[in-house]
This record gives C-alpha cells, structure tokens and sequence, in this order.
C-alpha cells in the first residue's frame, strides 16, 4: 500500500506590511 | 576500435538548482532588470515558472532558509519593478500575471488534495515534499491586489482624458450637429475643438491595446474580465457625473449620440468575448439617462414611462436631468415644471441613494480564483536571453 506522505513543515511568512517595514529600514541601514 | 558511447541525459525533474549567492544575480535577470518583450514568443508567465522550479529545489533539499530568501527576495523584487514603472501598463500588467501564477503553482503543487483534482500523474510528482507554504501565498495574494489595483490605476488615467471629448461632446452620427439646443452649439468644453479631443474609436483602440497585452501575457481571463468591468464603470461614472452637471449636453441629440456610443462599448465587448464580464450592467444608469433624453416629457403617461425605465438612476438624478434639459429648437418645449413635480410625486416612495454623483473612484473588490495550469514543469525551456545559465536544471 502506498506510504503516507511526510507532513509539511509550516514556513512563517511576515505579511506584506511587515516585508516593506523590513526593506526600508535595511535601505535606511546600509550605507 | 574506439566503441561509440552514448551518454543517457538524465531526466529533468523539473527542479532549478542555483548557489546561494547567485540568488541575487538571479532576482536582477528575472524580475527587476526584466524587459517583458524580451520574453515574446515564449511561455506565457515564464517568470513565474523559473522561481517555481527554483523554489522547488529548495524544497527538494529541505533548506527552509532558501526558500524564505528566495521568495523574499522575489516579492521584494516585484515590489521594486512596479515602483519603478508606477505608469507602465504593460509592466503592471506582466507583474500582475506572473505574481499570479506563481500563487496558483504554490497552490497546485502544494500537496493540498483541493488543488491537485486537474493535476496529471507527472504533475503530482512536481509537487513540494517538505514544506507548507500557505502563509507565502496570503502575501502573494496581498501583493496580486496592490498591483491589480496599480493596474487599474494606470488604465484609468490613460482613459479619463479621452471620456468627455468622446462620450458627450463627439459627434459620429451625422447630421446631429445641426441638431443642437439653440445657444449652445459650438460651446461645448474647450477640450471639444482642441488638440485633446477625442472620438469613440480613440477609446476603444486604447481598450484594444488593453485586452491584447493583458491575453498576450497570460492574465487570467478571470482577472481581465473584472478589469474591464471596473474600466467601464469607471467610464459610465464620469460620464454620468458630467451630464449631471452640464446644460448643453442635456439634449435630444446628446442622448441620440450617448445611446449611439454605448452601443458601440456593447458591440465592443462581445467581439472580444467579454460580455460576461458585467461591464454592461455597470453602465445601465447611463444607458437609462441617454433613454431619458430622448423620451417625450409632457403628459402624465410620459412620467410613468420614465418612472418606470429609469430604476437604475436616483430620483435626484433624473430630476436634475429634467431639469437641465435643454429644447432643441423653438419648437420644443421646456420641461415644465408640472411634469417634473409629476415624476417626483411618482418616485417618492423610492428609497435611493440621496447623492447625485456617482463615485468614480469607487472600486469593485477583486477576485483571483485558482487557475491550474496543464504544463508540465520537465518541459520548460530557459531562453538565453535571460542569462540564467547559472541555473542547473535538476
């Protein structure tokens, strides 16, 4: 019979919001 | 003797293996140095493929830390491409198309029973084996609004100039130029006579231009139907709204030209297969107000045949239509007062909206329904012309 599949393991994501918060203060960091 | 011997290629599984730190180079080939012509003839959405079968092989290895990157970096850098071409139609749309199938290969490789009915045996071997990536899909979706409504955004600038000139002030039948209301003619808005006026044909080529880059792209047929349901509405609203608050277009011919133009849209519409889309239906009030130009408006039968037609306008707005309107010659009358009180007595127990311009700004809320696609990953070939010869294929 066949093997049950492995459960996938759930990747956190930030939301939108918190990607675009993140992205402007590594633009604001860098020189 | 030197014996022939024939290496067997070994099979693409459809995966993309690339290192770490060419994740980078990979993000500025495909997404943010991309030239969408650079891509014709090809794959619709082959972007979107590429990352799938790269996300795929971080999967395949179990690297969770790689498929965050990867597709971090990928949302960042749609982000950037379409802040960088904020009026770029043809831009917005690509992003919007490729963003898109990338949620619907998250979905129909996920593994997730509900999204594999239509997938083949080959295609159920392509899925993710190790990850669950449900939350990255709710921030492609997100980002699939922002650029559907960008899109929006930029069409309807491109139209809005053109919708006075060629709605109202146009004249495509002939022999109604002759046919104005005494005073007015030759006095509509300076746009009419000016380098900026526009006729129908100009409105329907833009639409034109529109569908083809949308189709020719891949949007899903689902996506182009609603924008174009938001584009004529957005269409009816100002041209409505103008006729509200404009005399001199508020005549027999004007209405005679306004039904006239809005059949031309309908005829539109169904050449291109888009009748369904519910555009028609958001241009009703202006269908019904060009109807209301052209009905008699005299006795009490007149204002129960108006009362009757006109159930998409608010009773403010047929009044002021009536109220506006302005006889063609002398031997038209005004629309006397009497009759107006007539068509109010008529509509009082209807309870409409109370303002008297439409909204249009107002936006449709915007549906992405799931769209597998019957290609199989093994057989997409990577033009070189996107430089992604560090790619190896798995």
């Amino acid at each position: 019979c066949a093997r049950r599949p492995r459960p996938r393991v759930l990747l956190k994501a930030p939301t939108l919001a918190e990607m675009e918060e993140m992205n402007t203060s590594e633009e604001e960091e860098s020189p | 003797r030197q014996v022939a011997v024939q290496r067997k290629e070994k099979d693409f599984q459809g995966m993309l293996e690339y290192h770490k730190e060419d994740e980078a180079l990979l993000i500025r080939n495909l997404v943010t140095e991309l030239k969408p012509q650079a891509l014709a003839g090809t794959v619709p959405c082959l972007p979107a493929y590429i990352l799938y079968m790269c996300i795929r092989h971080a999967d395949y290895i179990n690297d969770d830390l790689k498929v965050h990157s990867l597709l971090t970096s990928t949302i960042n850098g749609i982000k950037k491409v379409l802040k960088k071409h904020n009026d770029d139609f043809e831009m917005t749309s690509f992003w919007l198309s490729n963003t898109c199938r990338l949620l619907h290969c998250l979905k129909q490789y996920s593994g997730d029973e509900g999204f594999m009915t239509q997938n083949s045996a080959k295609q159920n071997e392509h899925c993710l084996k190790n990850f669950d990536l449900t939350e990255y899909r709710q921030v492609l979706s997100d980002l699939s609004i922002q650029i559907y409504q960008q899109l929006i955004k930029i069409a309807e600038g491109m139209l809005q100039p053109m919708i006075v000139s060629a709605m109202l002030e146009n004249e495509s039948i002939q022999g109604l130029s002759g046919m104005k209301p005494t005073g007015y003619r030759k006095r509509s808005s300076s746009m009419a006579d000016g380098d900026n006026a526009y006729c129908l044909e100009a409105i329907i080529r833009q639409m034109n231009s529109f569908h083809t880059t949308m189709c020719d792209q891949g949007l899903d047929p689902e996506i182009v139907l609603q924008v174009f349901k938001q584009l004529f509405y957005m269409i009816t609203a100002v041209t409505l709204n103008n006729l509200l608050l404009r005399k001199d277009v508020c005549s027999w011919s004007t209405g005679m030209q306004l039904r006239y133009n809005i059949s031309q849209l309908e005829e539109w519409l169904r050449g291109r297969n888009l009748h369904q889309s519910g555009a028609v239906q958001t241009m009703e009030p202006l269908i019904q107000a060009a109807q209301l130009l052209q009905l008699k408006k005299k006795t009490p039968e007149d204002a129960e045949a108006i009362c009757s037609l006109c159930t998409s306008l608010s009773t403010q707005q047929i009044v002021k239509i009536l109220n506006l309107y302005t006889p063609l010659n002398e031997f038209e009358e005004r629309v006397t007062v009497g009759f107006i009180r007539t068509i109010q007595a008529q509509l009082q127990e209807r309870s409409d909206a109370q303002q008297l311009l439409l909204d249009y700004k107002h936006m449709f809320p915007v549906l992405f329904p799931f769209n597998p696609s019957s290609l199989t990953m093994d057989s997409i070939h990577i033009p070189a012309c996107l430089n992604l010869e560090f790619l190896n294929e798995v």
